[in-house]
């Protein structure tokens, strides 16, 4: 399988419509402090499936919606999408097949929900299509800011879901 | 099952022993399965002993050292079983210019070995220069955030503002 | 007494948004007492706006804008009562370039105002050429660590290997 | 009172002794990973009277001695002295006078001990001398690594310490 493509509105900054294309080998992600660089890693990790607000530095999970600028009135909706090719879709009960577009949606006060080709499925379904892949929210590859001696620092029954994730 | 997992872990080990001499330049690691002989049960210690150094608690290792034990580790992983997509938020923000050329070496490396796309957010010229693409988060209206493709100088300019 | 702290609460508060709006260039902060009535029980809150932005919590705070936002306010503390000395170690590591800038020319600004010596331990090209003098930590002796004193050229050679 | 100088030996990769010139204005550190830099830092909050063993990021205090290389055998005390002038050193019993030189030092497997000018004193003391200097191991102008932000996340309950230092 392969990831494609992030896209996301009215998540955290990310005020307007915004496209990442995930190409293959090294995308680096530049831009001053402040600017929305780890926003957009969170909107990748809270696609997949994180279910924790405060690992999205917010109190509650609204606090990814965007909450309006000295200029701008904040939003009611955040919505992100990420587009996998060659992707096994048995995980969401869909036939093994080319294109999945998996969406997670949040409309403030009323929680949020996903989809996959346009039909809803459970938080849970997308956890284990993720899971089947080696990726997912938590998995080690996805390195959050200011985390990465996290796994040297943990003790040693927290470190083994590393050693699930390689079988 | 238990034999799947204990091939695993031999695996990820032999790995995690070559990355980590890589990443250091020499030096020793290992890990090893501890608290229950059921693998299924067990947790899993790091030992990591820089070059010339003696056999050190991890905690006693330095910041930049404790992120290249962790990402020899996390590649060590990959090489297993490899993700489709990796995120590293500014893991090269500990090293110095030295780690940081050994890190973009086993990046590329491990490019051309799995099919993992890497998204790397950093702030360092050095890491910049060495990936295939770059993209610029601006905030010209301030609050807003949007992307756009820009090549390395425009890049070092972004940061240095 | 409850006087004292009144006014040092005040005194600091006045420090910190000073120092604020000038580490970030504009945007506003200021701190407040919560959770007591009495200054001898209170809690200490932080509220801190970057320029152009609303009023975030401060988890929502990005790396940078976090370390900036704490750096403001130990100088604040430092203006009302300031310490012979203070440490640093690689709090410029989250920051780009143009915030480096604005934080060694504060660092300056507080060597003038108060009779702190500041021990500023970085990896950054930028910090180093604005210190006064520089020590070299090396192992030539891989393991044992002995110190030098070093110019900047030798500096900077000394952490890109 | 001003810090003047910073003398250690046998302390962690400090196995020769070695003096840390303390001078007006800004001094910069600089040294490779694992060179050695951040045990300098601890070296400081180790004499000022930092007492535990986790934030000397070890599993017991007698981390802090020499413990050896591939090339060398471990040492068994490790010695720490930091000179001021200045400084009033009626909090250890000293008349307020010009010079003071605070030095703890430690065997392994039997604790430490701190001395001002030769005479031992408690380690409270010490303690208690930095903060009427608005100072000590865990003031807030003592910044470890990775910890710079550690103030802004802390609650506010634990951030009044900073009030009373400014006092
Ligand atoms: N819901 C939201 N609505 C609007 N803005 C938000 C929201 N959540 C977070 N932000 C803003 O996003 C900014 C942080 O972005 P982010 O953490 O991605 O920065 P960064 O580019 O990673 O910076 P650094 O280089 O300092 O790590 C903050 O200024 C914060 O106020
Ligand atoms: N008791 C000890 N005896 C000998 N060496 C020790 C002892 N305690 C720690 N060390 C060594 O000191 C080294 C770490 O030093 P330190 O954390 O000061 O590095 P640093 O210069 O701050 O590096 P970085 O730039 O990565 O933060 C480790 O390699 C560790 O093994
Ligand atoms: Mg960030
Ligand atoms: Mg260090």
């Amino acid at each position: 399988a392969r990831l494609t493509r992030l896209a996301l509105t009215g998540f955290k900054s990310f005020a307007e419509p915004v496209t990442v294309e995930i190409l293959a080998g090294l995308t680096g992600i530049v831009g001053p402090n402040g600017c929305g660089k780890s926003n957009v890693v969170e909107a990748l990790r809270w696609v997949m499936g994180e279910n924790s607000a405060r690992s999205m530095r917010g109190g509650e999970m609204d606090d990814v919606i965007f909450a309006g600028t000295a200029h701008r009135a904040s939003r009611n909706i955040a919505e992100v999408t990420l587009s996998l090719e060659e992707a096994h879709g048995s995980a969401v009960g869909l036939p093994a097949q080319g294109e999945l577009e998996i969406s997670r949606r949040i409309e403030r006060g009323s929680g949020s929900n996903y989809r996959v080709n346009g039909r809803e499925v459970r938080a849970r379904d997308v956890q284990t299509l993720f899971a089947d892949l080696a990726s997912g929210a938590r998995s080690s590859g996805m390195i959050s800011q200011g985390r990465v001696a996290a796994l040297v620092n943990a003790r040693p029954e927290e470190r083994r879901q590393i050693l699930e994730e390689a079988a | 099952g238990r034999e799947r997992l204990s091939a695993v872990f031999a695996e990820v080990d032999r790995h995690f022993q070559t990355l980590f001499a890589r990443m250091f330049g020499g030096g020793r690691a290992h890990l090893a399965l501890t608290g229950s002989d059921d693998v299924l049960q067990a947790g899993l210690e790091i030992y990591a002993q820089p070059p010339g150094k003696k056999l050190a608690t991890l905690s006693l290792l330095s910041g930049g050292e404790q992120a290249l034990t962790a990402l020899s580790l996390i590649f060590a992983v990959f090489r297993c079983n490899p993700a489709p997509i990796s995120v590293l938020d500014e893991v090269d923000a500990p090293l110095d210019d030295a780690n940081v050329d050994r890190f973009c070496t086993l990046l590329e490396d491990m490019v051309r070995e799995t099919e993992t796309r890497f998204l790397v957010v950093t702030h360092h010229p050095l890491t910049m220069s060495r990936m295939d693409r770059l993209y610029g988060v601006t905030m010209q209206e301030r609050g807003i955030s949007r992307l756009l493709s820009v090549d390395l100088g425009k890049a070092v300019e972004m940061v240095t503002g």
